[in-house]
C-alpha cells in the first residue's frame, strides 16, 4: 500500500490513531491503549484502476496512462480507493458487570489501500 | 483532498476544517467499536475492579509469566517400574519386595505408586485380598504395618491398586515391602505371583526434583 504523504492526491492509506485516554475510554478499555482507525482516501484515475496497492509500479502506471489517454476521454470514478489488507482489533475491556472480556473484532485496522 | 472548489471529491460535500474532521473521525471510531461489541453505549463501571484481579486476568490471558519454565521443564516426570522379588510366604500370606536403586530415585519426588498384579480366578467368584504396606521400624529393624488396602477382585486379568503416601515414602527410600493376605479360600495369595509373564510390578511416577536429571529407565 501507499501511505499518504504530503500533497499526494493518489489513493493512499491515511493513518489515524484514536487514543482511548484522549476520548475518556481508558477506564473501561484495558488494552490496547488506542485504535489505529486508518482509512483510505485519494483518487483512482482510470490508469491505476484495478491495480490494488503495492502491485502498482511506476512502469505499469505509465503504460496504463498511455492506454487510458488513447481511450476516448478519461473520466474519473468507477474505481474507488478501498482497503486491500486489514487486521483485527483485539480488545480487553470491562463489561457492565465489571467482568473482564476479551474480543477480537475482525477487519478493524486498515493495513493497505488500493484502487478497486 | 479538496478540489479547487473546496468540495469533497467523494461525496461532494464542502470539506471540513481539520478540527471538525478530527471530531468526526473520533465519533466514527467510537461508533464503530461500540457497534462491533454490540453495545449501545460505553459501559459505566458500577464498582471499580482491583488491580490485583486485573493482573490475574491478564496473566491468565497471556499464559505463564515470562521466564517461568513450562511445566515439563520445571522437572521431568518419569515412570519407574520395579518387578516384585518374592520373600517369605505361606498359604494365605505372601511377601513382595520392590527395590529402587539410589541412582534412579535418589533426589526424586515420588508422586504416585501403583501396584499392578495379575490374577486367574474361576468364573463368577470374588476374591478378597488385603494388601499391607510395611515400613522398617528404626528401633528394632523389623517391619511394621504402615497401612493396608482391602481389595475385592471379581475378574481374571491385570488389576491395579493405587498405593498411598506411605508407599511413596518407601519408594523414595529405595525399598517398598508389601504383604498380601488372602481373605478367602478362592485363591491363595501366592497365586498372585503368577509366572514370569505375570509377575507383579510397581509403577512409581516420579518427578526430578531439579537436583539432577536422570534418563528414563
Amino acid at each position: 500500500g501507499i501511505d499518504c504523504q504530503g500533497g499526494s492526491r493518489m489513493c493512499c492509506r491515511q493513518e489515524f490513531f484514536v487514543d482511548f485516554r484522549e476520548i475518556g475510554w481508558d477506564d473501561w478499555i484495558i488494552q490496547p491503549e488506542g485504535y489505529a482507525m486508518n482509512f483510505c482516501t485519494g483518487q483512482c484515475p482510470l490508469h491505476v484502476a484495478g491495480i490494488p496497492g503495492i502491485a502498482a509500479s511506476f512502469h505499469t502506471a505509465v503504460l496504463n496512462l498511455l492506454k487510458a489517454n488513447t481511450a476516448t476521454g478519461t473520466t474519473e470514478g468507477g474505481s474507488c480507493c478501498v482497503p486491500t489488507a486489514q487486521k483485527p482489533l483485539s480488545l480487553l475491556y470491562y463489561d457492565r458487570d465489571s467482568n473482564i472480556v476479551k474480543t477480537d473484532i475482525p477487519d478493524m485496522v486498515v493495513e493497505a489501500c488500493g484502487c478497486s | 483532498t479538496p478540489r479547487a472548489d473546496n468540495q469533497c471529491l467523494v461525496c461532494g460535500e464542502p470539506t471540513l476544517d481539520l478540527e471538525s474532521q478530527r471530531k468526526l473521525l473520533l465519533n466514527l471510531a467510537k461508533r464503530s467499536i461500540l457497534d462491533k461489541l454490540h453495545l449501545s453505549q460505553r459501559p459505566i463501571l458500577s464498582q471499580p475492579v482491583s488491580r490485583a484481579a486485573l493482573r490475574t486476568a491478564l496473566q491468565h490471558l497471556r499464559g505463564p509469566p515470562q521466564g517461568a519454565l513450562p511445566e515439563a521443564d520445571r522437572g521431568q516426570e518419569y515412570e519407574i517400574i520395579s518387578f516384585a522379588e518374592t520373600g517369605l510366604s505361606n498359604i494365605n500370606q505372601t511377601r513382595l519386595d520392590f527395590h529402587f536403586s539410589d541412582r534412579t530415585v535418589g533426589g526424586m519426588e515420588v508422586q504416585q505408586v501403583r501396584l499392578m498384579f495379575f490374577v486367574q480366578l474361576p468364573p463368577n467368584t470374588i476374591w478378597t485380598l488385603k494388601v499391607r504396606v510395611l515400613v522398617l521400624d528404626p528401633h528394632d529393624a523389623n517391619f511394621t504395618l504402615a497401612t493396608q488396602h482391602l481389595l475385592e477382585v471379581d475378574a481374571s486379568g491385570w488389576h491395579q491398586l493405587f498405593l498411598g503416601p506411605e508407599a511413596q515414602a518407601a519408594c523414595s527410600q529405595g525399598h517398598l515391602p508389601l504383604e498380601l493376605v488372602s481373605e478367602s479360600q478362592i485363591a491363595q495369595s501366592s497365586d498372585i505371583l503368577g509366572g514370569a509373564a505375570h509377575r507383579p510390578f510397581v509403577v512409581a511416577r516420579v518427578r526430578v526434583g531439579g537436583k539432577q536429571r536422570v534418563r528414563r529407565h
